[in-house]
């Protein structure tokens, strides 16, 4: 699975996500990333989000909004919804994987419960940072 | 203006320093700088943030070395069913295609439906002839195969397992059962 989130010059939120699933899967079996709200997910107001791990975790956990409904509704800061829907209800679920999200005022996060994720971040300067493991 | 930033991912696993090679490193590490200079090219230039994301993920998309078009994983049958999402902050619309396999990015046909079509998500044949009737680009299935991936399948097979896309480093045990464990009254 690859994707990304972005802010641009005009305060827009945008994410996305792309997948060949996993490999010896079930014909017709889909994951995450298609599923809006699991998979990706973006709103102005809070934060723009894009998945990747065991789908069928990240379907039932709803992750990709719950993020975002945690800052909405509960005021989180970005770093805390992710964590508290990564770091606690996925892996209490079982669900290996990882985020990367970006919100309104520009604060990113890319957080994982696996023992590693492919990431990176371009910050407005064009600094580039690219992580593989923990 | 706004503070401008893109960040991206390619997948998450049990990824360890173990079982990366240099060479294997440095080539992950430039298709992720080459997804964030991508984006970044629009960013700078005052472009949308939809723009930004679809360029990067584009860029994910062809190159074999990540799960997401070229170099996507094998079904089952020995297929390569493919899916993408996108959605627009600011308008809260959304676009999705999911079980395609001759679509040769996957991301523009989300796109495509979340601008050109009263939809979210479209699948398989209907979600190919509407990128076909857009103008995207259709490939044969073969433009997706990657040795690499095609090994990773017949490892699978042998184990009678399901791998997580970067969970090859597991051991074969780790990986998820085909069928959940029969449960006897």
């Amino acid at each position: 699975t690859v994707g990304a989130v972005a802010l641009d010059a005009n305060g827009n939120l945008a994410a996305a996500t792309s997948t060949g699933g996993m490999t010896n899967k079930k014909w017709g079996r889909i994951g995450d990333s298609p599923i809006i709200g699991a998979g990706t997910y973006a709103n102005n107001n809070t934060c723009a989000v894009s998945c990747t791990g065991h789908g069928e975790y990240f379907i039932r956990d709803v992750v990709a909004y719950d993020i975002s409904a945690l800052m909405e509704y509960k005021k989180l800061s970005l770093k805390d919804a992710a964590e508290e829907v990564v770091m606690k209800k996925l892996v209490t679920d079982g669900g290996e994987g990882g985020i990367i999200a970006v919100d309104k005022d520009g604060n990113y996060t890319m957080t994982f419960n696996s023992e590693g994720m492919y990431r990176g971040v371009i910050t407005a300067d064009g600094k580039v940072w690219v992580g593989i493991y923990k | 203006m706004n503070k401008i930033i893109l960040v991206v991912h390619g997948g998450a696993g049990t990824i360890t320093k173990q079982s990366m090679t240099p060479e294997k490193e440095k080539a992950y590490t430039e298709g992720l700088t080459v997804a964030l200079e991508a984006g970044y090219k629009i960013l700078k230039n005052r472009g949308s943030s939809l723009d930004a994301v679809s360029a990067a993920v584009v860029t994910l998309e062809d190159n074999p070395l990540f799960n997401a078009g070229k170099g996507s994983v094998f079904t089952s049958e020995g297929k390569n069913e493919m899916d993408a999402s996108i959605m627009d902050g600011k308008t809260r619309k959304a676009g999705a295609v999911a079980s395609v396999n001759t679509i040769k990015n996957p991301i523009k046909a989300a796109r495509l439906v979340m601008d050109k079509s009263p939809h979210v998500l479209m699948t398989g044949k209907g979600a190919i002839r509407f990128a076909q009737e857009n103008g995207l680009e259709i490939v044969d299935s073969s433009y997706f195969h990657t040795d690499f991936r095609y090994d990773q399948w017949q490892k699978s097979i042998k184990h009678d397992k399901i791998q997580l896309d970067h969970s090859g480093d597991k051991d074969p045990k780790g990986w998820l059962k085909t069928e959940t464990e029969k449960k006897f009254g």
